[in-house]
C-alpha cells in the first residue's frame, strides 16, 4: 500500500478514457480497461462506472515526455506508465507513455497486463517485492488471471472480498528461493548458465552473477507453457529441449526453434505417456534420458532413435535415489537427480550416491 | 580522471533511477556524505529486488534498473 493506505472511501467507482492511442484499434484500448478493472472487481465490492464526459475518479490518458504532471515519460522503453494514489484532482489517474508500443498481445508492451498494474495504484496499492505478483514494479508478460495471492490480499486489505465472489483462483506467491522445503520441476544448463524450472518461473543462473535471476517462463517464453515438467541441453547441438505435458520445444539460445512444439512421441516414446518426469543428457555417451514415473528410457540424439531394452527401473539402475525423480541434470562429471527437497549426486561410472544435498542448494542457498 | 563513457552513463543512469523511485536526496547533504546516501538507497533497491545486497553498482543491479517499469516509486511518498 501506500503510505497511510490511501483508499477511496466508496466503493462505486468512475473512470474516464480521455483519449487512446493510435497503436491500437479504439475498441481494443475499452476492452483493455475494462479487463483490467474487472480484475479488480472480482475479488473487491469495487464496481466501475465508464463517464464518456465531466470529472471521473479515475481519468486515463496517454501521453509523451512531460503530459501536464511535472512527471515526465522518457520515451521509448523504461517508464511506461504511472498511475496516482486514491485522492481528489489527479488522484487515481492513470497516464500511459504514448512512445510505447501498445499491444494486445506478446510482441510489445501489453496494454491490459500494463493497465492491471496502474489500475492497482489507482486504486491504493503501491509495488510488491513478491515477482510474480501483478504489482511488482517491472514489466512481464505473462497470461491467465493476472492476480496473485499476494495482490488479493493487498487490495482486499483496503476493500474486502467480493460479496458474490467469482470463483477466480489467484496465483499462487512465487517459490521462495531459499524455501528448505523447494522441489523444482526441471533444471538445465543453457550455454554455460544454468536454469531450475519452478511452477510459472525459472531462476536463471549465470556464473558471472551471485544471485539468481527469478523470471516468469511466460515473460521470457510467451508461447511456452505456464508450467516446465522436464528439460535437458544438448551442447553438440546447441539446443535446449523443453517438455511441457505432451508436447517440447527446442531453444536455440533463448530463442524457440522453427517447427516447434511437436509432439514428445517423436521421440519414440509410447502413446500412453502423457508427460515427462525429467531429462537429462549426457554429453560422455550421447545418450539422453527421460524419466516418467518409475521409468526411464535412452534416446540415442547421433541416430535419433529409442536405445533397445528400455524403459528400465529407475529404483535398479540408480541405486539409493529412488523410485521416482522431478528433474535431473549432468554437471561436472555427476548425475544431479532432484526429488521433493532432496538433491543426489550420483556418480554415474561408480553407479552410487555420493552425496544428498538439499534442493535449494543448486540456487546457492 | 574521468570515467570511461559507459560508466558515466551507468552511474547517471544510477542516479536517477535511484532519485526517482528510491528517493536518493540530491546533491550534498549537510555534513552527510553523497556516497554514503547512495550506498544506503543502492542497499535498499536491492532488498526490494532480492538481489544481492551489496550497497554497490554490480552488473546484475544494473540490469534490473534497466529494465522496463512502472514509474511509481517502490518505496516512499508519491504524491
Amino acid at each position: 500500500h501506500f503510505p497511510r493506505k490511501l483508499k477511496w472511501n466508496t466503493n462505486k467507482l468512475t473512470f474516464r478514457i480521455l483519449d487512446y492511442t493510435p497503436d491500437l484499434q479504439k475498441s481494443d484500448v475499452d476492452k483493455a480497461i475494462r479487463k483490467a478493472l474487472n480484475l479488480w472487481a472480482a475479488v473487491t465490492p469495487l464496481t466501475f462506472k465508464k463517464l464518456h464526459t465531466g470529472t471521473a475518479d479515475i481519468m486515463i490518458s496517454f501521453g509523451s515526455g512531460e503530459h501536464g504532471d511535472y512527471n515526465p515519460f522518457d520515451g521509448p522503453n523504461n517508464l511506461l506508465a504511472h498511475a496516482y494514489p486514491p485522492g481528489q484532482g489527479i488522484g487515481g489517474d492513470v497516464h500511459f507513455d504514448e512512445d510505447e508500443n501498445w499491444t494486445k498481445d506478446s510482441t510489445a508492451y501489453n496494454l491490459f497486463i500494463v493497465a492491471a498494474h496502474e489500475l492497482g495504484h489507482a486504486l491504493g496499492m503501491g509495488h510488491s517485492t513478491d515477482a510474480g505478483a501483478l504489482m511488482y514494479p517491472t514489466y512481464s508478460y505473462r497470461t491467465g488471471f493476472l492476480l496473485s495471492e499476494d495482490d488479493v490480499k493487498g487490495i482486499q486489505e483496503l476493500y474486502g472480498p467480493n460479496p458474490n465472489p467469482t470463483g477466480v483462483t489467484p496465483s499462487p506467491d512465487s517459490p521462495k528461493q531459499c524455501d528448505p522445503m523447494l522441489s523444482i520441476d526441471a533444471v538445465t544448463g543453457l550455454r554455460g548458465e544454468t536454469m531450475v524450472f519452478k511452477d510459472r518461473f525459472y531462476w536463471r543462473l549465470h556464473p558471472q552473477m551471485p544471485e539468481p535471476d527469478q523470471i516468469l517462463i511466460k515473460s521470457t517464453w510467451p508461447s511456452l507453457r505456464n508450467k516446465v515438467d522436464a528439460a535437458y541441453e544438448n551442447p553438440e547441438k546447441d539446443q535446449v529441449i523443453i517438455f511441457s505435458g505432451i508436447r517440447m520445444w527446442a531453444l536455440n539460445g533463448y530463442d524457440i526453434v522453427e517447427g516447434y512444439p511437436k509432439y514428445i512421441h517423436k521421440l519414440g516414446l509410447p502413446k500412453k505417456i502423457r508427460k515427462l518426469d525429467a531429462a537429462v543428457h549426457i554429453s560422455d555417451t550421447g545418450k539422453t534420458l527421460l524419466f516418467t514415473d518409475e521409468e526411464y528410457w535412452s534416446y540415442d540424439e547421433a541416430t535419433g532413435r529409442m536405445d533397445s531394452g528400455y524403459p528400465r527401473s529407475i529404483e535398479k539402475d540408480f541405486p539409493g535415489i529412488g523410485d521416482k525423480i522431478d528433474a535431473a541434470v549432468y554437471q561436472y562429471g555427476f548425475l544431479y537427480f532432484f526429488r521433493d527437497n532432496l538433491r543426489y549426486e550420483y556418480s554415474y561410472t561408480h553407479k552410487k550416491v555420493w552425496r544428498v544435498l538439499p534442493t535449494n542448494s543448486i540456487l546457492n542457498c | 580522471l574521468p570515467l570511461p563513457a559507459d560508466d558515466t552513463d551507468t552511474w547517471l543512469l544510477a542516479e536517477k533511477y535511484l532519485r526517482r523511485f528510491y528517493g536518493l536526496p540530491v546533491g550534498l547533504q549537510g555534513s552527510r556524505k553523497a556516497a554514503g546516501d547512495f550506498q544506503k538507497t543502492i542497499k535498499q533497491m536491492q532488498r526490494f529486488f532480492k538481489l544481492k545486497v551489496t550497497g554497490s553498482l554490480n552488473e546484475e543491479t544494473v540490469e534490473v534498473m534497466k529494465q522496463a517499469r512502472c514509474g511509481v516509486p517502490d518505496v516512499g511518498e508519491y504524491t
